[in-house]
C-alpha cells in the first residue's frame, strides 16, 4: 500500500521545512520523475537546465496521478511513495511527437 | 485503468518461459506464471497456450542489469520487472529482475505471481492505473491468498477484450454474481443525497433501473450504468449491456431481480430470463403468458413478499411470483392506490431505503425527473419531482 499522508490539499504544513526532503532525495526524485514519464527526458544533444517550476510541475503530475495531496513539493509522503518497489514501465507514456500524455 | 492503444487481435495468446529464476523450483515458477495469466483469462474470452519451442506472443525471462533491451534492471528493490505492450518482436514479453528474491508466499520476498500478473496486464495492453489498490497500479502491493482481480483491472481488461461469459467485476462488499441477495444492508445510502459521480456520461433519461445483487443497474439504449451500494456511480461505465448479458435486446422496457434470483428483462411483447449473466435458452417468452400487457413501463419487486408490481400507463398489476399469476382485482389505477402525484407513463421504478430513518422509498422516474414515494406514509414527498441525473448521477 502507498504511504499515507495526513496533509490535505491546501494544508499549510505540507511544505513546511520539517516536511521537505534531503538533496539526495531531491536528486533521486528528479531521476524518478524522468524515468516514469512525469518529466521529459533530457536531450543529450542539447544542454538543458530544468527550472524549479518544471520540476515542481513534474511533482504535481505525480501527486495528481496517485491522488496524493497536490502540493507541487517533494514532501515526505510523495518521496515515500517513490521509494516503494514497482514496475519499471513509465506511468505516463511519451507520445510519438515526444509530448507526454496519459494513455 | 489505462489502455495503451495496443491489444492482441487473436483469441489464443501463446506464452513461453525462456529461463528460470534460481529462487524457486521450476514447477513453482510455472504455476505462478500460469496462474498470473489465468487471472486475466478468467475475465476475458481469450485463452493462453504455453509453447516450448519457436516464438511466442509473451516470452518470459529472468535477468539482471543490462539484458538486451533499453531498460536495465537496478538490483534489489526499485524496479522489479517490466513488460512490453502487444506487438511484434519484444511486444508482449515480460522481463523479471532476478536480483529480487522471488517467492510464492505472502510473507517474505517478492511474490512472483503478483508481479507477473501485473506485468501480464501490460502484455495484454493495459498501462498503469492511478487507482492505487488496483493490480495495474505501478507499486508492488504484496500478495494475499485467494487473490481476486480488482474491479478496476477487471473492467479495464474487459473493455479491451470483452467479457468471458459469467465474469462480472465484483466490488468489495458486493455479493458475487449468482449469490442470493441478502437482506437490505444497514449501510445503504440516503438516496436523496448521493455523492457526486465522476462519470461524465450521464444520460438524460433511462429505459429501466433495477436493483440487482444489491446494486442499481441503469439501462439506456444498448448501455448500462452501475451504481454501488453507497449510491455512487461506478467509474468505467456506461458499457454495453451485451458485455454482461449475452443477446440482451437494447432499449429495454423494464428489468428486475425476481425472488428466485433470476433476472428478468422486458421489451415489447417479450421477456427474457437470465441467471446471473446466462440467458435461459428457452426465452424469449410472450409477456402475455404472465397475464400482463405488452410494452410495460416498469417492474417493481416488493422485497421478499413474492409480489411484483408492473406498471403501464396509469394502471398497475400485482403479480404473485409463487402462484405465477396476477392477483385478482388487478389492474388498478396508480392514482387511486399509490398517490395521484405518481406519474403515469413512467420510464421506470425502483426501491431504496434511507438508513437514517429506516424508511423505504419507492422512486418513480419519468424522463429527467423522479418522484420519491414514502412507503410509510403512502405519499409522494413534497419537493418532488427533482432532477434524477443531478441527485443520483452527480451530473
Amino acid at each position: 500500500a502507498p504511504a499515507t499522508s495526513t496533509n490535505e490539499p491546501g494544508d499549510e504544513d505540507a511544505a513546511s521545512p520539517a516536511n521537505l526532503v534531503t538533496p539526495v532525495q531531491l536528486r533521486s526524485g528528479y531521476n524518478y520523475l524522468t524515468k516514469y514519464g512525469f518529466l521529459p527526458k533530457p536531450n543529450p544533444l542539447a544542454g538543458s537546465l530544468l527550472s524549479h517550476e518544471e520540476f515542481n510541475e513534474g511533482i504535481r503530475a505525480f501527486q495528481e496521478f496517485y491522488r496524493l495531496p497536490v502540493t507541487g513539493v517533494l514532501d515526505q509522503s510523495t518521496s515515500s511513495l517513490m521509494e516503494l518497489p514497482r514496475c519499471g514501465l513509465p506511468d505516463i507514456m511519451p507520445d510519438e511527437d515526444g509530448t507526454r500524455k496519459r494513455r | 485503468y489505462a489502455h495503451t492503444g495496443a491489444k492482441w487481435d487473436r483469441r489464443e495468446i501463446t506464452w513461453k518461459i525462456r529461463n528460470y529464476s534460481p529462487d524457486l523450483t521450476t514447477s513453482e515458477i510455472i504455476d505462478a506464471l500460469r496462474n498470473a495469466l489465468q487471472i486475466w483469462g478468467d475475465a476475458i474470452p481469450n485463452t493462453f497456450r504455453r509453447v516450448h519451442v519457436g516464438s511466442a506472443d509473451i516470452e518470459i525471462s529472468f535477468s539482471v542489469g543490462l539484458h538486451q533491451d533499453d531498460y536495465p534492471f537496478d538490483g534489489p528493490g526499485g524496479t522489479l520487472a517490466h513488460a512490453f505492450f502487444p506487438g511484434d518482436d519484444l511486444g508482449g514479453d515480460a522481463h523479471f529482475d532476478d536480483d529480487e528474491q522471488f517467492t510464492v508466499n505472502a510473507y517474505e520476498g517478492t511474490n512472483l505471481f503478483i508481479v507477473a500478473a501485473h506485468e501480464f496486464g501490460h502484455s495484454l495492453g493495459l498501462g498503469h492505473s492511478s487507482e492505487i489498490t488496483s493490480l495495474m497500479a505501478a507499486f508492488y502491493q504484496g500478495y494475499k491468498p485467494n487473490y481476486e482481480l480488482p474491479y478496476d483491472d477487471h473492467v479495464g481488461i474487459q473493455s479491451l477484450y470483452g467479457a468471458r461469459q459469467g465474469s462480472i467485476p465484483s466490488l468489495p462488499d458486493v455479493p458475487i454474481a449468482g449469490a442470493p441477495p441478502g437482506p437490505p444492508r444497514p449501510d445503504l445510502p440516503v438516496p436523496n443525497t448521493p455523492e457526486p459521480g465522476p462519470d461524465p456520461h450521464c444520460a438524460n433519461s433511462y429505459n429501466a433501473i433495477a436493483k440487482i445483487r444489491g446494486e442499481l443497474m441503469l439501462f439506456k439504449g444498448k448501455s448500462f450504468w452501475r451504481m454501488n451500494m453507497k449510491g455512487e456511480p461506478l467509474e468505467g461505465y456506461p458499457i454495453d449491456t451485451s458485455r454482461f448479458w449475452d443477446q440482451l435486446p437494447v432499449k429495454l422496457d423494464a428489468a428486475y431481480e425476481r425472488i428466485d434470483d433470476k433476472i428478468l428483462f422486458f421489451k415489447g411483447s417479450s421477456y427474457w430470463e437470465y441467471f446471473s449473466t446466462n440467458r435461459d435458452p428457452s426465452f424469449p417468452h410472450p409477456i402475455r403468458e404472465l397475464g400482463l400487457p405488452d410494452d410495460i413501463d416498469a417492474a417493481l419487486p416488493w422485497g421478499d413478499t413474492g409480489k411484483t408490481y408492473f406498471f403501464k400507463g396509469d394502471l398497475y398489476w400485482r403479480y404473485d411470483e409463487i402462484k405465477k399469476e396476477v392477483d385478482s382485482g388487478y389492474p388498478k389505477k396508480v392514482a387511486d392506490n399509490w398517490d395521484s402525484a405518481v406519474p403515469s407513463n413512467m420510464d421506470t421504478a425502483f426501491r431504496f431505503i434511507d438508513v437514517e430513518t429506516k424508511t423505504w422509498y419507492t422512486y418513480f422516474v419519468r424522463s429527467k425527473k423522479y418522484w420519491r414515494f414514502d412507503e410509510s406514509r403512502g405519499k409522494v414527498d413534497k419537493g418532488y419531482p427533482r432532477s434524477f441525473s443531478e441527485d443520483w448521477m452527480g451530473c
